[in-house]
């Protein structure tokens, strides 16, 4: 564990508590892909299967059933407790264009040809595309929410802190994990765009994101 | 195939 690593881990779920009680407080899911919180908890289903025949440590372990528990409980407020104020019809992102890729992918580049590896391998490939949704959805509305935005700039620093933390331990332990670190650059390149959104709309005082 | 790394990473 490095420092680079926890600090990413802290990041991400201070996104995700920060998309949860946004949720929760404003009893409003609007202006949220519940389709990228869906592929987050498929993300995170798919990848802790190992939560009860491998222990890595305590650390490890709860910030597993965290990250499982909150993913689930933001897509239960999505779409069962105020599903009345979700606009599905902003949310139209085709789900198979990413599954499709991601699962084929999954087959074709792993570590081993086993069921929990491709699964692993597959939440690796399908983290690093679950955010488009929720992209797509502020391209398409052509804003975001002050808060959504605050979400979405910590996922990306937790994006960035674990290519730091990847660095830092090919130097140190010379650790390399190919696909970890293909599909996690992949996946901080889509919040580049919106870094850069962010800090000149959202810092810059306006409570609301509005695209050009 | 790589080995498989112990993947103790979230």
């Amino acid at each position: 564990m490095n420092i680079f690593r926890l600090a990413g881990d802290v990041c991400h779920l201070v996104a995700i508590i920060i998309l949860l009680l946004k949720i929760w407080r404003s009893r409003s899911c609007a202006g949220i892909s519940g389709k990228s919180q869906v592929l987050f908890a498929i993300v995170f289903t798919t990848r802790y299967l190992d939560l009860f025949t491998v222990f890595i440590s305590p650390y490890n372990t709860i910030m597993k059933v965290v990250f499982l528990a909150l993913s689930y409980a933001t897509v239960y407020l999505i779409y069962m407790r105020f599903r009345n104020t979700f606009n599905s019809e902003n949310d139209s992102f085709r789900l198979e264009f990413l599954l499709v890729p991601v699962i084929g992918l999954s087959f074709l580049e792993n570590y081993a040809f086993t069921p929990l590896e491709i699964l692993w391998t597959f939440s690796i490939f399908l983290e690093s595309v679950a955010i488009m949704p929720q992209l797509f959805m502020i391209t398409k509305t052509g804003e975001a929410e002050s808060i959504t935005t605050h979400y979405l700039f910590f996922l990306g620093l937790y994006r960035a802190l674990y290519i730091a933390n990847w660095v830092w331990r090919y130097h140190t332990e010379g650790f390399f994990d190919q696909i970890a670190v293909v599909s996690g650059v992949v996946q901080t390149i889509f919040y580049i765009d919106f870094f850069y959104l962010y800090v000149t709309k959202v810092l810059r005082g306006r409570g609301k994101m509005t695209l050009p | 195939d790589e080995d498989i790394k112990q993947k103790d990473e979230l």
